[in-house]
């Protein structure tokens, strides 16, 4: 990626890594659409041999020889077994089956987790830079699991079970399904036994918002990643015949227009069709659109396609108007024709203008890319939110990392767009998900593993939540661009990463699987249902133990109240206490910590003790929170703020209660 | 029904610790299982690591009949995944 590396500090990172660093050991397994092996971003120069423990492999196949293997791609295996039984035998006139990424989607996460340092990369010449993973001395393994017809349960587990046996250390997918229980859900068990094997499991936290409870993923040991702006944008100009000059987003890079206006339609007045003004394939008239700038509006089929529709029938540009399920969220993509992507508000003023002006007229500027801006990061309104809806009293997502406008490597096999019509091939792409945050995690991941080989996957998990920040310099709240407003934990978790602190969080909340068994349990579970999540056959929950969700050592805080009956509306004086124990362990020099709390009025917060002296690094040391609160109408929320520090630490833990 | 005889694929969770001695590979036993229900199901894959178990195309009455056999923990539908 460009950009990302200087808007997470990476160069900072340098100096805080261990001599005794091992990051070129760690092998980032890639659960995706494969990869495209001649990019320079799995270049190997530099790297030493591979690491004898590895024991995956480069799968031949008709268009990838082992050779496309290196001393940075260390693996390429396909994982279509499921896939074909579902539908078809794959029409390799149509795909590849081959670890080949068709698709460009696996080639930018993998990349974008542990690509290796290019210069000179760009998309058409936008967020020009020197593109570089998150740890560009990680290697990398691709698993293909993704194919043209969706992704298969029994395929997605069995490439989790070979990248754990080949020695993967870190896994990332960014994909998932819809909400279901953990003991139902494939990446949630395979998850379960890599983590017990020492593996860090990152998933994306899916593209469902900004509606909540949208999560996918959301097993408290895998790592679950939202996704937020950066500090860049790519502005285009929305030049109105009446003087009006609106900014949207663009990656268009073809002939620009003239500054002169063009004559200006709305796409639905411009189709015999219902739902012509979403610039469907085939629902434009040539005769009304020829020459002209048109208004789409968002939804439906892909943005990039509407360019193409509205070239094919002859337009001279588009402007894209967000609908309300997008409000003002920009995404830029590189059209086919000059176009620009504008917000809700923008998308209502320009159509007041083409709807009253007899004659409207328009043209669109672009920008190029702007470094900068602010405020950033921003909550993309994509990106999906909590609270959770399996476990309520587990906080999730558990991080935010950049998913907007991400530039990295791509497939040469389909231009930018994806879509079949483009003819253009690039060596980047700039796409947005939280498919893009989640991969910034991994390799984030890898290079904390690299750095701490003696850590656990929680601990890892551990120290880039509390050490993420929720504010801005300024001390504002980051904001949310679905509301304006100030972003919730169900929309941050623990806040955006920050990877300099988090090489240096001072305390770490540890959990065993054996802690993940009890938290099963405390679920309620049956014996039967958690042995086929953990593999362990002796396990049992204690007849005479009352577990708890709340006992889990989490590194963030999730209260789910229950609103007394009779209380919705006028709420009651009945108070409920509510407490949760976790325990910190030491991983930085001797010191003292002492507690603060920011607490919502409606919930009084009691930490007991006030004070956690450590010794030595490993010692650990327990408390308790006590969270009070009288009733409050159901689908109340409330937030806080829990934090140890020793001065120059800040192990901070969000605090988020609800009442159902 | 239709719904009836049509086959999907299923993941079956095993209790690997409980094969019996009679086996000498837990996927000699996990075909065995699966041949007491179907004369027709193939295992697609084996699962060790993440997993113990396997998955296999089946009716779902098939699907219910393995879950009824000892060392069976769980059978479950394949579900469809999405990019991010």
């Amino acid at each position: 990626t460009t950009r990302t590396p200087e808007f997470l500090h990476l160069d900072r990172t340098e100096a805080l890594i261990p001599q005794s660093n091992t990051e070129s050991d760690v092998i980032v397994g890639v659960l995706d659409t494969g990869v495209w092996p001649e990019s320079r971003s799995y270049d190997d120069a530099g790297f030493g041999p591979v690491p004898a423990s590895w024991r995956g492999e480069c799968v031949e196949a008709k268009d990838f020889t082992a050779a496309a293997c290196n001393r940075k791609l260390v693996g390429a295996q396909f994982f279509s077994k499921g896939y074909e039984a579902a539908t078809n035998p794959i029409d390799e006139s149509k795909e590849s089956k081959s670890p080949r990424d068709d698709d460009g989607h696996g080639t930018h996460t993998s990349s974008t987790a542990a690509g290796s340092t290019v210069a000179g990369a760009n998309l058409l010449g936008y967020a020009a830079g020197t593109a570089r993973g998150m740890s560009t001395r990680a290697r990398i393994a691709v698993y293909k699991v993704c194919w043209l017809g969706g992704c298969f349960s029994s395929d997605i587990l069995a490439a989790m079970d070979k990248a754990v046996d080949d020695g993967c250390g870190v896994l990332s997918l960014s994909l998932g399904g819809g909400t279901t229980d953990y003991f139902r859900d494939s990446i949630a068990i395979g998850a379960f036994n890599a983590v017990a094997k020492g593996v860090v499991v990152s998933c994306s936290a899916g593209n469902g918002g900004p509606s909540s409870s949208t999560l996918s993923n959301e097993a408290p040991w895998i790592t679950t990643v939202g996704a937020g702006t950066i500090d860049r944008d790519f502005p285009a100009y929305a030049v109105l015949g009446n003087g009006k000059n609106l900014t949207g987003v663009s990656l268009y890079s073809g002939k620009p227009l003239s500054s002169s206006p063009y004559p200006f339609i709305y796409a639905g007045n411009a189709t015999n069709a219902t739902n012509g003004n979403l610039c469907m394939q085939g629902t434009l008239l040539p005769d009304k659109v020829s020459g002209k700038i048109v208004l789409c509006d968002r939804g439906i089929n892909a943005r990039v396609q509407k360019g193409f529709v509205v070239r094919d029938a002859g337009g001279a540009g588009m402007i894209l108007a967000n609908s309300a399920a997008n409000g003002e969220e920009l995404v830029a993509d590189a059209h086919i024709l000059p176009a620009t992507g504008v917000g809700q508000r923008d998308g209502d003023v320009i159509k007041s203008y083409l709807f009253s002006d007899p004659n409207p007229t328009a043209t669109i500027a672009i920008g190029g890319t702007k470094v900068g801006i602010t405020p950033s990061p921003v909550v993309a309104a994509f990106s999906s939110r909590g609270p959770s809806a399996i476990t309520p009293d587990i906080l999730k997502p558990d991080i935010l990392a950049p998913g907007v406008n991400i530039l990295a490597a791509w497939t040469g096999k389909v231009g930018p767009t994806g879509q079949a019509a483009d003819r253009r091939q690039t060596d980047f792409n700039i796409i947005s998900g939280t498919s893009m945050s989640c991969p910034h995690i991994s390799g984030l991941a890898a290079l904390l593993k690299g750095a701490y080989s003696d850590w656990s996957p929680s601990a890892i998990k551990s120290a880039l939540m509390t050490t993420s920040y929720s504010v801005y310099p300024n001390g504002d709240r980051i904001l949310d661009v679905a509301t304006g407003r100030a972003a919730t934990p169900f929309d941050i978790g623990a806040g955006h990463v920050d990877p300099p602190k988090a090489l240096d969080p001072g305390l770490v909340y540890d959990i065993t699987t054996d802690d993940y068994i009890d938290f099963l349990c405390a679920l309620k579970y049956t014996m039967l249902q958690i042995q086929a999540v953990s593999r362990k056959q002796n396990v049992t929950c204690d007849n005479k133990t009352i577990y708890s969700v709340s006992d889990l050592n989490y590194p963030s805080f999730s209260v789910a109240f229950e609103t007394a009956s009779g209380a919705g509306g006028g709420g009651s004086s009945k108070t409920t206490t509510v407490k949760h124990k976790r325990t910190l362990t030491n991983v930085g020099a001797p010191g003292t910590y002492k507690v603060t709390v920011s607490a919502p009025e409606e919930v009084s917060v009691e930490v007991y003790p006030q004070e956690l002296s450590f010794a030595s690094s490993g010692e650990r040391k327990s408390y308790t929170v006590s969270f009070s609160a009288a009733s409050q109408p159901s689908g109340s929320a409330a937030f806080g703020r829990l934090v140890w520090s020793d001065g120059q630490h800040v192990v901070a833990s969000p605090l988020a209660f609800t009442w159902t | 029904s239709l719904a009836e005889l049509r086959k999907k694929t299923y993941i079956v969770h095993m209790a690997k610790a409980q094969m019996p001695a009679a086996f000498a590979e837990h996927s000699r036993w996990y075909d065995a299982s699966l041949r007491s229900v179907s004369d027709t199901a193939e295992v697609l894959y084996t699962y060790d690591t993440v997993a113990h178990g396997f998955c296999a195309r089946l009716t779902p009455a098939e699907a219910r009949a393995l879950e009824d056999l000892p060392g069976v923990l769980a059978v479950h539908p394949e579900v469809r995944y999405e990019l991010h």
